[in-house]
């Protein structure tokens, strides 16, 4: 399961 | 973090700093949407519900803070501020901007990463980013001339998405796995947004003439 990845962007 | 992303970034606070510095120094917001600020507050507010959560770096949280912020001063602002709403162009200023929202709401709950609360309203925060600048587009329309400030805000706000759409690219060919489709596309929409914009500011800075947008 691609666990949803952190939003690193603004 | 890249150049083209850190790039994007001061664009998009500069855009800010020249907002706030038409209305602070005019007392006036004459030529600005108010419905795209309060798309724009609701951009921030939705995408960045991770500020408590997930902390990613000083910078990233000290400029959610800063964008969260400033969106919503400027929206009280043009609100509330006795002599600043006075030169609000409520009358020109009506795009069904709830439309957009609703829009964008439902293209969430199709299009998304995860069928997550956070993942739902940050797609939608991305979707709505990128038609937040309408109702301001159609203002410069109608109202004609358009002051230096204004037409400079406008013109950083178009720039930051563009030069996200390099970091994107230099993301892409840089990282293996790195895949944002939905903001890349959105990304490519909010700047397409923009190209006549881009044209006629152009056409004014060439001529060294006043920025006119054709009715």
């Amino acid at each position: 399961e691609a666990e949803a990845e952190v939003h690193d962007e603004l | 973090m890249n150049i083209f992303r850190l790039a994007g970034d001061m664009t998009h606070l500069m855009s800010i700093l020249v907002l706030l510095l038409k209305i602070y120094a005019t007392k006036s917001c004459s030529g600005i949407s108010l419905k795209t600020q309060e798309l724009y507050a609701l951009v921030f507010l939705t995408r960045y519900l991770d500020l408590f959560t997930d902390f990613i770096s000083v910078y990233n949280t000290v400029m959610k803070l800063v964008f969260i912020g400033s969106s919503l001063a400027i929206v009280w602002c043009m609100r509330m501020h006795r002599t600043v709403k006075r030169s609000y162009d409520g009358q020109l200023d009506t795009f069904r901007h709830y439309f957009l929202v609703a829009a964008c709401f439902l293209s969430a709950l199709i299009v998304h990463e995860k069928f997550t609360f956070q993942e739902i309203f940050w797609a939608f925060s991305i979707y709505l980013e990128a038609v937040a600048i309408l109702p301001q587009l159609v203002l410069l329309q109608r109202s004609g001339n358009v002051d230096n400030l204004t037409g400079q805000y406008v013109f950083f706000l178009g720039a930051y998405r563009a030069l996200y759409i390099l970091n994107w690219i230099y993301r892409y060919f840089t990282e293996q796995h790195f895949s944002r489709w939905i903001a890349c596309i959105s990304g490519l929409v909010q700047t397409a947004l923009y190209a006549d914009f881009f044209y006629y500011y152009f056409i004014s800075w060439k001529n060294n003439s006043k920025l006119q947008l054709p009715a």
